[in-house]
């Protein structure tokens, strides 16, 4: 919001009109349309594999949606390489893509399936909820 | 890494054409195609029907293992951090009994020899062995007084020998086990880590055993009656294998590896923030990295 400084006579130097609390708003709540994690609950019936995974009944894998602002590193954890993307695609070529909404951590999930010669296995897997997102 | 580059060509070339189907190319990285849910997660992308009818598990089994899902995870499917143990698999194999289950003596609390075969074929090359029992299910609860003493004897007997190695006499080893029966309890295990575990690390696939139990002829006489109860309901059923196992590929769960490794060192006055000496949560599978090196003391100056 700083004026730039010139040949032209020196104006006595004030900011732009800076609407802090509105800044402040949108730093604490993001809009709606905002890269965030988002719940899709399913059931293991939907893929028809309920005959071979017993548990868990509901499953909730999660995924991240939503437009990654500008100004990405306070909230999202973004290295500076995501907003110098962003300045790229603004400035430069519209070509290179905004960084993008994904998934920065995750939580296993426990299952116990039936095996093709009867056999019953119970395992954990990795890398199988989501639980947080950042842009990059 | 390979991995995904792989994923990528596939579902590149599952859009050019039919081929075979996409799933069935991609190899899981640590080659066992067996133990994965990504066959399946392929075979949803690639939209083919869903397999061959499965066999279905004996009841009591499958009761068994919703119990034990119930102890190790939430409703949600997540592993409870508050587990200690190491293993993040546990399968049951029910037997093929050769021949008809007798019932046993019950006279001279001698069971009859139970003649068992298990097929270990599901069990992946990544999955080390922790621990193993033979699972014996009660029909109803049988409430014991106190814990029975019973030795179990176990004789493992070369499966059918393939031409070339030559079949090595039956070989024996005698357990004498505990059997600790708590009240209305509907299992009893017998532990068979021992004798299984050169096996399974041999990727021996299949088990052909006969389990004896002989208990003290002159019980005392309310123990002679629970035992009554117990032989009752105990004989009916061919025991379960149980096999606790930990997964090492990289795409399993390693609870302990993360909770072992995420505790910050204690950071003593007058050190700077260091980058963690770590490589955070590298599976243990992925290059076997050693333990982390222990940070030497700094000299204080």
């Amino acid at each position: 919001g700083r004026e730039t400084l010139g040949p032209k006579p020196r104006k006595p130097l004030v900011p732009a009109p800076f609407h802090h609390s509105e800044h402040f708003k949108r730093f604490l709540f993001p809009h709606d349309d905002e890269c965030e994690l988002r719940d899709f609950r399913l059931s293991f019936r939907q893929l028809r594999w309920d005959h071979w995974i017993v548990a868990p009944q509901r499953y909730n894998p999660r995924y991240c949606k939503g437009d990654c602002p500008r100004a990405v590193r306070h909230r999202y954890g973004s290295p500076i390489h995501t907003m110098v993307q962003n300045i790229i695609h603004e400035k430069l070529d519209a070509a290179v893509p905004r960084p993008s909404c994904v998934p920065a951590a995750y939580n296993p999930l426990s299952v116990l399936t039936i095996e093709p010669d009867a056999s019953i296995a119970y395992k954990e897997y990795e890398n199988m909820i989501a639980t947080r997102c950042t842009c990059r | 890494c390979r991995a995904s580059s792989e994923e990528s060509q596939l579902t590149a070339s599952a859009k050019l054409e039919p081929g075979p189907e996409p799933w069935s190319l991609l190899q899981p990285v640590d080659g066992d195609p067996r133990s994965d849910l990504l066959p399946p997660l392929f075979k949803v992308l690639s939209g083919s029907r869903s397999g061959p009818p499965r066999l279905q598990p004996d009841s009591r089994a499958l009761h068994y293992m919703k119990k034990l899902y119930k102890t190790y995870a939430t409703k949600e499917g997540i592993p409870k951090s508050s587990r200690s143990h190491l293993c993040n698999t546990v399968r049951l194999f029910t037997p093929y009994p050769l021949k008809k289950y007798a019932s046993g003596d019950q006279e001279t609390g001698i069971f009859p020899p139970a003649d068992l075969l298990f097929n270990l074929d599901r069990v992946a090359a990544v999955e080390r062995l922790l621990k193993s029992v033979l699972l014996y299910t009660l029909n109803n609860s049988v409430s014991f007084p106190s814990a029975g003493k019973c030795v179990c004897s176990l004789v493992l007997t070369e499966p059918r020998a393939s031409g070339k190695t030559p079949p090595r006499g039956p070989y024996s080893v005698t357990s004498s086990s505990q059997l600790e029966l708590r009240k209305n309890s509907r299992w009893i295990e017998v532990d068979v880590t021992s004798l299984l575990q050169p096996l399974v690390a041999a990727s021996q696939r299949s088990i052909h055993m006969s389990v004896n139990f002989t208990c003290p002829t002159d019980p005392p006489k309310h123990v002679a009656e629970a035992r009554e109860g117990l032989f009752g309901s105990l004989l009916r059923v061919p025991p379960s294998l149980l096999l606790y196992l930990n997964d090492t590929s990289a795409q399993a769960h390693h609870g302990w590896y993360s909770f072992r490794y995420s505790k910050r060192s204690p950071r003593r006055p007058g050190q700077r923030q260091g980058v963690a000496a770590c490589p955070a949560r590298q599976g243990p599978a992925q290059g076997r990295r050693a333990p982390c090196p222990r940070p030497r003391p700094r000299l204080r100056r």
